[in-house]
């Protein structure tokens, strides 16, 4: 017993304490950091910085990019290129209608391929569902006709939806955001759902609800990824995007596509004379169309006021360039 | 890209959502 305990080494308490005190330290030092980094307001870019960002040719990025995309691969060629973007971007392809890669002919195919038909079952209980597939960017109520495209970073709800068709009244106080409110009982809320490259690009009609009018703004098309939408102020009304508005039960709604660079070109299904991603345009311009008055035109069963869209229905897609 | 939805709604409307959230077309956003 004597021997063994003499080979048993000696306790230094004090190099136990430096290492495991240090250790403590170490761990409340990052814990410490983290939490500041969480609630720290994000690191804006200054406007030299967006300004030259905005100067760079993305629209044209984005359309030779699409060209590239549009072009058909050999069959021998489709499942390696196909397979690395699977691989780098995550995609499940057990949900995918169509699982042979041999069977899309160019990466924008691909990019639009559908899901199996009962993969993405609409929440019967739900009165607002998702539109797509993504990443909750940020969600809330909207506080003094600012909305939030991420924490702490804002922009415009009326540069982002454009003038309405009921102006303020200058005398009153009345804000943009209680131009739109058809009820002093309701609010206004918001969600932001951010596709990346891996998932499904066609967007669903998050509940049942009539579109009145499509306003299409022709705009850059800078990155939306979460990191750039942190990084720039207004980024959703600086890029190209699509606003569609009109009415459901409780009254005002809207859904909004916004363009990115890989991802420049918005389809609705039921409005094929909207063109995105054109080589001109006049800067802070946009086309409305009302489907008030063509409901018949757009849609065979539109009913009278606008495009009725049921909760889950197909709306549109994203196109690569 | 991105999809943005504003709307009127009730003000007791709430979310069941938390941000960074991974959703899929048709799971439900908020209720009332």
């Amino acid at each position: 017993l004597s021997t063994a305990r003499r080979s048993l080494p000696t306790p230094r308490p004090l190099p136990l304490l430096v290492v495991t005190g240090s250790g403590y330290l170490g761990y409340q030092y990052y814990k410490r950091r983290d939490q500041h980094d969480k609630t720290a307001l994000p690191h804006l870019a200054t406007p030299t910085q967006v300004a030259l960002y905005h100067s760079f040719p993305t629209r044209l990025l984005s359309r030779t990019w699409g060209r590239l995309n549009g072009l058909n691969l050999p069959k021998w060629l489709r499942k390696p290129i196909y397979s690395l973007y699977i691989w780098t971007f995550g995609v499940n392809m057990q949900e995918a209608a169509v699982e042979d890669l041999h069977h899309y002919k160019n990466l924008g195919e691909f990019f639009r391929r559908r899901l199996k038909p009962a993969v993405r079952p609409v929440c019967p209980s739900s009165c607002m569902t998702s539109p797509a597939d993504g990443k909750i960017l940020h969600f809330g109520r909207v506080k003094n006709s600012e909305v939030e495209q991420v924490k702490g970073v804002t922009y415009s709800l009326e540069n982002f939806l454009g003038p309405q068709m009921r102006q303020i009244d200058v005398s009153s106080s009345s804000s943009f955001r209680d131009l739109l409110l058809s009820s002093p009982d309701n609010d206004l809320f918001h969600v932001v759902v951010y596709l990346a490259p891996g998932d499904y690009h066609c967007f669903h009609s998050p509940t049942d609800w009539n579109v009145e009018l499509r306003r299409h703004f022709p705009g850059s098309l800078m990155s939306v990824n979460p990191g750039v939408a942190r990084w720039i102020k207004e980024l959703f009304c600086l890029n190209e995007r699509v606003v569609l508005s009109g009415q459901w039960q409780y009254g005002f709604f809207s859904l909004t596509a916004v363009g990115a660079t890989n991802v420049g070109s918005i389809r609705l299904y039921f409005d094929q004379e909207l063109q995105t991603n054109c080589p001109f345009y006049s800067k802070g311009s946009f086309q409305d169309r009302s489907y008030v008055a063509t409901s018949n035109q757009v849609k065979g069963a539109a009913v009278e006021g606008g495009v009725a869209l049921q909760k889950g229905e197909p709306v549109g897609e994203f196109n690569l360039g | 890209s991105t999809i943005v939805l504003l709307f009127e709604a009730p003000k007791d409307f709430s979310f069941n959502l938390h941000p960074g959230q991974r959703i899929k077309v048709g799971e439900g956003l908020g209720s009332l």
